[in-house]
């Protein structure tokens, strides 16, 4: 059963890219098939994996119903995991979405016969910071939510409009059964009391539901993508891809343990 | 005469909130009468300056014509310094500004009359992370776009899409004088090469229009919107109120040479 996570967070800057491309990769050398779908404008995810925005590549066409999302997938440099890049049009997606027939519901649509055939174990969703209708669609789409949280007051602060948002697609009927998968504190510095107050402060409030392992703040992890590389192949040693490949066993285990 | 400032980048987290509340901070205690205006559903530079989110005391209201901008100003703990805050309703003002009349122009017809009065030296726009209808009414109705960078490659690559816009804003008539009031570094840490070459990159590129000013990164920036606090006021001898003091004076020299 493919199991779908948006990785969302409307606060700007918290890890998301960073967070889906190397959980991404780190699930695939678990040996799981995984696919990453890039629905933010700023294309991110794409180059953060190597590859050029392609005019008429992305989910856009996609989304307004002009084209399968099977034709769209492309391998990576890492086995066992695909991508659906990212374009400069899907800016305007969210104004022409809008206007169509069951707005929300085009990523779920669209999705459905892809995770019907199983080809994949997980297809995570890079997330826009924001809550309009291309974050709204992956909610919409997805089984679980995975919300990268920075270590900053800000970040604490967004928390809770994300999980009165939850709360309102559950209960309207977007989907009812959209679970949190977890709560990724990142970007953490051990030395700074705000860092160790934020973390003290999630714990409390949504206990379970934020994982035991911390990503911590690692200059490897914001050089990476500068050469289209996720850490698992940029440095696989250092601590950026030890701690992604735990998170990556963590969710494993939260998985099974469903 | 009032001069309209857009502080703005679509990347998410690089410093947009920070800077417009720190340097609208510093032009007041520099004598300069400021009005920041949170155009970001987030409301973190509500929330920054120590207020709560008002129902009903947002942009949200003025941009559907329905209440004057003047009457949802709000004094802060800065002499000099007032606030238009944000809301959560701020979230639906896309959706609903996108059916009306000049979608884009709301916000500069709201200012025209407090613009007109000459009430204020400087009026900040906190933009959310996106090239939406907010931040595009955000854009119309300045005189100028001043650009918070981070210095990481994602932030840096970014910076061609904004270029995109703004060159798209002037040539397409939505604001033909739009210029770009400076680009400055925010979180430098000057012991990693990549915040070093993203520096020397953007000189390189920009030449003039980057601040000499650069914001190291400071955790006591990051502490002092949890008390609601400018960083004027909550460790006025630091090296992150220095910075942007510095940041203001540099402004002002860069106005009066223009
Ligand atoms: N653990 C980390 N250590 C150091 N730098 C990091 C870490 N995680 C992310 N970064 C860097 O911080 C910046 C923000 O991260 P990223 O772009 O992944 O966040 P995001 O939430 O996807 O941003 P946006 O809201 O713009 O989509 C990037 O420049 C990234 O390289
Ligand atoms: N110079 C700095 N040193 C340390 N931390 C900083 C600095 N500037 C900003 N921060 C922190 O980094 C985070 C991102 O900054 P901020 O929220 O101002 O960015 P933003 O561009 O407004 O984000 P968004 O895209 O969500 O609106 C915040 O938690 C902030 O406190
Ligand atoms: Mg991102
Ligand atoms: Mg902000």
């Amino acid at each position: 059963m493919t199991r779908i996570l948006a990785v969302a967070n409307q606060k700007g800057g918290v890890g998301k890219t960073t967070t889906a491309i190397n959980l991404a990769a780190c699930l695939a050398e678990l040996h799981k098939r995984v696919l990453l779908l890039d629905l933010d404008p700023q294309a991110n995810a794409t180059s953060g994996l190597g590859f050029e925005r392609i005019p008429g590549g992305s989910l856009y066409e996609v989304l307004l119903g002009e084209k399968n999302l099977g034709d769209q997938i492309k391998p990576t440099a890492v086995p066992r995991l695909d991508l659906v890049p990212s374009e400069t049009d899907l800016c305007g997606a969210e104004i022409e979405v809008a206007r169509l027939d069951r707005p929300l519901y085009r990523l779920r649509d669209a999705l459905r016969p892809l995770a019907d055939e199983n080809r994949y174990h997980f297809i995570l969703t890079d997330c826009p910071p924001s809550l309009g209708l291309l974050t709204m669609n992956a909610l919409a789409a997805a089984h679980a939510l995975f919300i990268p949280l920075q270590c900053e007051y800000y970040a604490l602060e967004g928390l809770s409009t994300l999980d009165r948002v939850l709360a309102d697609i559950r209960q309207n009927g977007i989907n009812p059964t959209l679970e949190i998968a977890g709560i990724v504190m990142t970007m953490f510095d051990g030395r700074t009391n705000l860092a160790q107050q934020v973390v003290a402060e999630v714990r409390r409030h949504f206990g379970e539901r934020v994982f035991e392992t911390v990503i911590p703040r690692s200059v490897r992890l914001s050089e990476a993508p500068g050469f289209g590389q996720p850490i698992i192949l940029f440095d696989p040693q250092g601590s950026g891809a030890q701690t992604y490949r735990a998170l990556a066993r963590e969710l494993l285990k939260k998985e099974r343990a469903r």
